[in-house]
């Protein structure tokens, strides 16, 4: 599981039994009170129920394989969007993909709120409770102006089916076979015989990948570096071209992998370097009965030169699964606020011809391809089987 | 040996948590995703939050929040721009 925190926003993504629905009351009144974003469902800061008024809200998740064993709201569907809708105004509910075959969840709360948000109250920047029972979203009366469309983009990979041998990999034994191969091989070079998963130096790889002093990591921490090399993941951001872009990755015991990783921006054609956070997110269930792996990042497809279809085949490669889906979100205005990119028609046919690269995945037949046009973002679902 | 320059992101890592983990029971990859903004972008944040945001906020104070999804966090990643919390689970 994952957070990645924003100065504007939060991201949670969580496997297995979680209840992430159960921690968001908890997030909007930490946002309120720990970073001081405004509220309007209570009159004032104090009051324990307080919530930071989002602007939008996103909740989705693949079809589970065992819905039965959830917890909390997570049990169905209908009891994820009911929790949802009991808690804001404005939201939308939605299943994409194939009913009797694997689909995917989207809800999605409306920004439009923003054009009629509620009377500013002097006193306070809440407002009295009776007004309002549910969190409204998309207000932009204590922001000024109109929400801006920033270049977004949201790519999702969903595999299943993962191939046995590419699953290895992230199993601890195999993880520490390779680590100890790895050693061994640095060892001979150095003279030294030693079989410890943990570096003396601290030294960092050449690709940036620190094999770092036991006293600075665990087990866990250096054996998922390893991994992260060996099954090539290390790579989809290589450091020679994102210098610092830096990887967390952990494998578990007995197996199970995850992966943050962090990419600074790089600066644009104009040499500026824009203010954005960017990140990459990957976790591996490779036990058989119940294979599964996702890649999601917010990196922007034909950042330096890759489209995101070229993104797609090397993560696929990794994993080799049987059948997997994407999911694309982009903000409409992505295209003209990109910055250092013109919105002029060179980009816009490069964004389509982008677009149609992603028909073809080497090695897979695209199966499904559904569109939703919402009010300020584009969402694109791929359905994808092995040939 | 590589040399990471000044702005690389630095790791910390949560050892309570992370030296015994055990993933034995493990059965649903499956990810919930949520997403929640609060401004329109990091340059654009309302009058009266805090310099850099959610980022201001201590990390400990996600804890209990964490509690309540049944996760805890193994190591954190600090940049500039963005925080990653590598979670258990």
């Amino acid at each position: 599981s994952s957070m990645f925190v924003f100065p504007h926003k939060i991201i949670l993504k969580t496997c297995g039994t979680t209840t992430l629905l159960l921690g968001l009351d908890l997030m909007l009144r930490i946002a309120a009170v720990e970073a001081g974003f405004p509220f309007h469902n209570v009159a004032s800061l104090e009051d324990p129920k307080v919530a930071a008024t989002p602007l939008r809200v996103f909740y989705s998740r693949k079809n589970f394989l065992f819905p039965q064993k959830q917890r909390g709201p997570h049990k169905s569907w209908r009891d994820e969007v009911t929790f949802l809708d009991n808690m804001f105004e404005n939201g939308s509910a939605y299943m994409v993909g194939k009913m009797n075959g694997d689909h995917w969840y989207l809800y999605i709360t409306s920004p439009t709120s923003s054009l009629t948000p509620p009377r500013t109250p002097t006193s306070s920047r809440g407002v009295s409770p009776s007004r309002r029972s549910k969190i409204p979203t998309g207000i932009v009366a204590p922001f000024g102006g109109v929400i801006e469309n920033n270049a977004d983009e949201t790519l999702e990979i969903l595999m299943t089916d993962l191939d046995p041998e590419n699953a290895k990999k992230f199993y601890l034994e195999e993880a520490t076979a390779i680590a100890k191969e790895k050693l061994f091989s640095k060892s001979e070079a150095n003279g030294d015989a030693s079989f410890d998963v943990f570096s003396s130096s601290g030294d960092c790889d050449a690709d940036g990948q620190a094999i770092l002093p036991e006293a600075l990591t665990t087990e866990g921490h250096a054996l998922g570096t390893v991994v992260s090399e060996a099954c090539g993941l290390s790579a989809v951001y290589p450091t020679s071209t994102y210098p610092d872009a830096r990887i967390d990755a952990y494998q578990f015991s007995p197996c199970g992998f995850s992966a943050n990783g962090v990419v600074p921006p790089v600066a644009g054609a104009d040499g500026t370097i824009p203010k954005s956070g960017h990140y990459f997110t990957v976790h591996v269930t490779p036990e058989p009965q119940c294979s599964f792996a996702s890649f999601e990042t917010n990196v922007p497809g034909g950042q330096n030169g890759r489209q995101t279809a070229e993104v797609i085949e090397q993560v696929v490669n990794i994993f080799r699964p049987g059948r997997f889906s994407v999911t694309l979100f982009e903000a409409k205005g992505a295209l003209a606020t990109t910055p250092g990119e013109d919105a002029d028609d060179s980009r816009r046919s490069w964004g389509a011809a982008a677009k149609q690269r992603m028909e073809r995945i080497n090695g897979y037949r695209r199966v499904d391809r559904i569109v939703h046009d919402f009010e300020d973002y584009d969402l694109v679902f791929r359905y994808y089987e092995r040939e | 040996t590589f040399s990471p320059s000044e702005g690389t992101p630095y790791l910390t890592i949560n050892h309570d948590v992370a030296a015994d983990l055990d993933s034995t029971n493990a059965f649903e990859g499956p990810e919930k995703l949520l997403e929640v903004w609060f401004a329109p972008s990091a340059k654009a944040l309302p009058a009266g939050v805090k310099e850099g945001g959610l980022k201001a906020v201590n990390p400990d104070s996600w804890t209990p929040m964490l509690d309540l999804v049944h996760c805890k966090v193994l190591s954190i990643i600090n940049s500039e721009n963005v925080d990653s919390y590598l979670l258990s689970e």
